[in-house]
């Protein structure tokens, strides 16, 4: 079975904007488990 | 099986001129044995041939490079095979109780044939009456710890990172393997509210941000869910910036619960009864839209962040999606042909424009066998 997540998260309007960015910290053909972080958003 | 067909004749020339030549005609007594030898040495050559196969992609993996979509004919076999049915069959098999003392055995040998950690399972091996009852075991407290950072989202389910990534281009799709991709609107619903933006107007603030249903727009959004696909204006639209993905493959040893990503209020439910393709790493490299031809359920809503779906996707061998936030839901139902509609069964949360609220970490559904 698979699951697939589609979300929307915030991402800097404009290179200077101060709008936190959202990032994977995952890489892929990694085994994951639940509740360990897939992304992260950072000012 | 020339060499065994040799091995045959040659006993028999001897069986024949041993016994005179008058009994010789007796039953071969070497017939059943040459035959089970003859189907021994063919199965160990398809499985020797399989593992060959299977080493040789891991070394392509592991040199980077990734095989491309292939169909073949066992692809082409798999649509004629009655997956639906098979898929009921194997749940009803895995449904048998088993006898106390068996119980530890069979899931002793299923954990090491598929890796499963036995020592996370929360009950005795001798508690769980079936395998499948043992499939969707929970697991004992604070095996999976939630990841405390707030500003972060995190896996729903074990298992293994296919791909990620942020949408982008003219339409949003997602790679299946490299050389084809399928439509992130076809994987989610022709109603789906994924913040789209029509090609032509793509300056900021014109975008369609999945607005939830306001009483004006509530009429569009009704007439947009009840139209079929082909009613909506056929324009190319591209998801607006920062809409991302992420694709988590479950092995059958895997813990099968999925949880809840991030806060959310999920305000629809879609379930789509397709096909029960396997969804291993070779039948994504060889069936075509195998996500979107699937059964599957998806939940769709909103987060801090804006929009969230989450789409549970079944397989062969485990054909079933529970949810825990709607346990009257039924999934792998035995679908006649006539019935067989590819709009999606679609439900909308009560309030309206709340929907479920699910925090962090809850269990959300359960996937099963059969």
């Amino acid at each position: 079975s698979t699951v697939v997540l589609v979300f929307q998260a915030q991402v800097p309007k404009s290179p200077n904007d101060k709008d936190p960015e959202f990032s994977f910290c995952v890489k892929r053909g990694e085994r994951i488990r639940v509740g360990e972080a897939l992304g992260r958003w950072r000012e | 099986t020339t060499s065994v067909r040799r091995l045959q004749t040659t006993f028999q020339a001897r069986a024949f001129s041993s016994n005179g030549g008058s009994e010789g005609s007796q039953g071969n007594p070497f017939l059943v044995p040459g035959a089970t030898a003859a189907t021994i040495l063919m199965l160990g050559a398809l499985h020797v041939r399989r593992m060959y196969n299977d080493k040789k992609i891991e070394e392509a993996r592991e040199r980077g490079i990734e095989l491309e979509f292939q169909p073949d004919a066992k692809a082409a076999f798999l649509r004629l095979l009655p997956l639906r049915s098979i898929s009921r069959l194997w749940g009803s098999l895995t449904s048998v109780e088993l006898p106390v003392w068996l119980r530890p055995h069979v899931y002793r040998a299923w954990s090491r044939a598929f890796h499963s950690n036995l020592e996370e399972a929360a009950l005795p091996l001798e508690e769980y009456a079936s395998l499948q009852e043992f499939f969707v075991r929970t697991l004992k407290e604070g095996s999976r710890p939630i990841d405390p950072d707030p500003q972060c989202l995190v896996s729903p389910v074990d298992g293994t990172i296919l791909r990620f990534g942020e949408l982008k281009g003219v339409r949003p799709m997602i790679d299946q393997v490299k050389g084809f991709s399928y439509s992130v609107s076809a994987l989610l619903g022709a109603s789906s509210v994924l913040p789209l933006v029509a090609e032509g107007n793509a300056h900021e603030g014109s975008s369609e941000e999945g607005k939830i249903p306001t009483e004006k727009s509530k009429k569009t959004w009704w007439r947009i869910s009840l139209a079929s696909p082909k009613v909506r204006d056929p324009v190319y639209v591209s998801p607006i910036r920062g809409i991302f993905y992420c694709v988590i493959y479950l092995k059958p040893g895997d813990y099968h619960r999925v949880h809840s990503p991030v806060d959310w209020n999920v305000l629809v439910r879609r379930h789509f009864s397709g096909h029960l393709f396997p969804l291993n790493e070779r039948a994504t490299r060889t069936i075509k839209n195998l996500y979107v031809e699937n059964e599957r359920v998806v939940l769709e809503g909103r987060w801090e962040g804006g929009f969230m779906a989450m789409a549970a996707i079944g397989a062969t061998n485990v054909g079933s999606i529970k949810l825990f936030i709607e346990p009257d839901l039924k999934t792998n139902l035995p679908v006649r042909k006539l019935l067989h509609s590819r709009q999606p069964e679609e439900r909308v949360y009560e309030p309206e424009g709340v929907g479920m609220m699910l925090k962090k970490g809850n269990e959300v559904a359960a996937f099963n066998m059969g």
